[in-house]
């Protein structure tokens, strides 16, 4: 059996409309531990990671099951979230369905057809980092739309003090700055200097659920994939971005 | 001129 209830719909409906954003199905694995789920883009450029452990759920009751679902559907019925509504999510092993539940005044049940994507599971590679940036995710978010205006790509740059967002079109310019005394970070770890070069839109999917509160934790290294983690109400996302090379 | 990698490379 699976049926898990979460507080808040409306903040899981935050996690589901990124997912959605880069994937068009994920297989959750669930077992008595949470929920987990990793899988990649069509044109595997990005890896998006989900893990939600048990103890994020306000109920949880889970023996081993993979859930396989259609996200374009599953977002559809965020969507219908409202404030105050818990969310119950619920394996009907009878019918293939999980049921999504949006309970406030009363119950609103929706039944998502399953994907049958067993076997689907995607490896995360264990990459080695020495640049690790913690920021704000506002600020990182705002770097990335002004960054937007200009290109669509940007190179990212870390050294032991400072982190820098540029973009450069054919005419303009954009330079975002952090330095370790600025607001917007929380801490910079790293010992060298490193930059890589990632496409824009990309980066804006991965930061869609992002608001203001919200810290994100970014690893760099030269030409190597971006390492992106945040949490939305427990939910830990992580994701990995290819970069792109001179050639 | 730049190419987007795929994350296959990194596996």
């Amino acid at each position: 059996m699976f049926k898990a209830k979460l507080e808040s719909a409306k903040e899981f409906k935050k996690v589901v409309d990124t997912m959605a954003t880069l994937l068009d199905e994920i297989c959750l694995q669930v077992n008595e531990e949470g929920v987990r789920a990793a899988a990649m883009d069509p044109s595997h450029v990005a890896l998006l990671s989900l893990n939600i452990p048990r103890i994020a759920f306000e109920d949880y009751q889970a023996d081993e099951h993979e859930i396989g679902i259609e996200l374009e559907a599953f977002k559809k019925i965020m969507n219908r979230a409202k404030a105050k509504d818990k969310l119950i999510l619920e394996l009907d092993e009878e019918r293939n369905r999980l049921n999504v539940i949006f309970e406030n005044q009363g119950k609103r049940k929706f039944s998502l057809s399953l994907l049958d994507l067993s076997g689907a599971t995607t490896k995360v590679p264990e990459l080695e980092y020495h640049n690790v940036i913690t920021i704000k995710g506002d600020a990182l978010k705002e770097a990335l739309k002004d960054a937007d205006l200009i290109s669509d790509h940007v190179i990212m740059r870390a050294s032991p003090y400072e982190f820098k967002i540029e973009a450069k079109g054919d005419l303009n310019d954009f330079t975002a700055e952090f330095s370790s005394e600025d607001d917007a970070i929380i801490s910079i770890e790293g010992e060298e200097e490193v930059k890589s070069a990632f496409n824009l839109e990309y980066l804006l999917d991965m930061v869609k659920g992002v608001s203001k509160g919200d810290i994100v934790k970014l690893y760099l290294g030269n030409d190597m994939p971006l390492k992106m983690e945040y949490s939305l109400a427990g939910c830990e996302l992580m994701f990995l971005l290819a970069p792109r090379i001179e050639e | 001129k730049k190419k987007q990698l795929t994350l296959d490379a990194f596996f």
